[in-house]
């Protein structure tokens, strides 16, 4: 079946509580 | 509402292509700085479609990197101007409806078939070619749980002040305040500094101004539908628990302006198309309430009717409003303590809870059904005020 489309890659991505903590320390360390 | 959408050239696959560093202006002016209003007369959710051509280019060059930097900057974005405007309805219903849609594309342009069946042959060239953004679209889902919640909250404490006035001391009804109980008439507990009294239709007013907003913003009637469940819900909880708490209100008078208040209440959800909502359901303990101040509550045949009609009533809550149950005037007997003992006696095989309250901080679960947009991406129109000319059309 060549319309078929090739596997799409998974892109992990962070829970939300983990966004707000990389969020957070971005933040802090930003003078 | 006047939908600005154009046929846009041939040529514009629904694409919008924007350099790396003017990422941070795309989230300023799209998200952080964004009023609103501003959009007004523009397609509804405007900027979840934009965010969703800006992740459909990175996808299309294959730029993992872009897509990845692109969403967490998007949800940071969200988090903070919602942080910012928490006590803000319309802010916060925005970007519930942006953030469900944007969470709707990511389904509907996945490349899943599932969310496909209602797609047109243009929308399925729309879709994601490299990558799968499911855990995104996780983190989506709960991030419109986090706003649902915050809209909900503003939602109650601009009601909640309201409810008691509007609800068990406003009268309406002519001539209704000459039946009120000996002794308690004018009285106003709640109504210490100034005149804090609210009439039904405040309320109404109130929650018109709420439908009008969410629907206006393109927020899924599914939802707005559940808004209004737990809004009736936090009303029938709040009047209830007063009742169960002040002698003054257990009378036959406020009896019948609560049943009146009430049917005003489901007038108003039939006139707006909200009454599938269940949220008169979740007005039946208040009802019954209503109806067992004004049954009789002499006889046996009286007992056997409170019992069979209030069920979604506790035996503690039915003979507590007995027992609080106010005599309009001396010609009407108070509820004798051997008829509240027949009701005990007909109700001991219940197996009730024991708390004479309710819990009017309770939430029902919320559900964010699929609900894919017949709109094709090439023929949205951006907008200039939102200066977004770095965007580049693909």
């Amino acid at each position: 079946n060549t319309l078929r489309p090739r596997p799409r890659v998974l892109l992990k991505a962070p829970t939300l509580a983990e966004m707000e903590e990389m969020n957070t320390s971005e933040e802090e360390e930003s003078p | 509402r006047q939908v600005t959408v154009q046929r846009k050239e041939k040529d514009f696959q629904g694409m919008l292509e924007y350099h790396k560093e003017d990422e941070a202006l795309l989230i300023r002016n799209l998200v952080t700085e964004l009023k609103p209003q501003t959009l007004a007369g523009t397609v509804p959710c405007l900027p979840a479609y934009v965010l969703y051509m800006c992740i459909r280019h990175a996808d299309y060059v294959n730029d993992d990197l872009k897509v990845h930097s692109l969403l967490t900057s998007t949800i940071n974005g969200i988090k903070k101007v919602l942080k910012k405007h928490n006590e803000d309805f319309e802010m916060t219903s925005f970007w519930l409806s942006n953030t469900c849609r944007l969470l709707h594309c990511l389904k509907q342009y996945s490349g899943d078939e599932g969310f496909m069946t209602q797609n047109t042959p243009k929308q399925n060239e729309h879709c994601l070619k490299n990558f799968d953004l499911t855990e995104y679209r996780q983190v989506l889902s709960d991030l419109s749980i986090q706003i649902y919640q915050q809209l909900i909250k503003i939602a109650e404490g601009v009601l909640q002040p309201m409810i008691v006035s509007a609800m068990l001391e406003n009268e309406s009804i002519q001539g209704l305040s000459g039946v009120k109980p000996t002794g308690y008439r004018k009285r106003s507990s709640s109504m210490v500094d100034g005149d804090n009294s609210y009439c039904l239709e405040a309320v109404i007013r109130q929650m018109t101004s709420f439908h009008t907003v969410m629907r206006d913003q393109g927020l899924d009637p599914e939802i707005i539908l559940q808004v209004f469940k737990q809004l009736f819900y936090m009303i029938n909880a709040v009047t209830l628990n007063n009742l169960l708490l002040r002698k003054d209100v257990c009378s036959w008078s406020t009896g019948m302006q609560l049943r009146y208040n009430i049917s005003q209440l489901e007038e108003w959800l039939r006139g707006r198309n909200l009454h599938q909502s269940g949220a008169v359901q979740t007005m039946e303990p208040l009802i019954q309430a209503a109806q067992l101040l004004q049954l009789k509550k002499k006889t046996p045949e009286d007992a056997e009717a409170i019992c069979s009609l209030c069920t979604s009533l506790s035996t503690q809550q039915i003979v507590k409003i007995l027992n609080l149950y106010t005599p309009l005037n001396e010609f009407e007997e108070r509820v004798t303590v051997a008829f509240i003992r027949t009701i005990q006696a007909q109700l001991q095989e219940r197996n009730d809870p024991q708390q004479l309250l309710l819990d009017s901080k309770h939430m029902f679960p919320v559900l964010f059904p699929f609900n894919p947009s017949s709109l094709t991406m090439d023929s949205i129109h951006i907008p200039a005020y939102l200066n977004l000319e770095f965007l580049s059309e693909v």
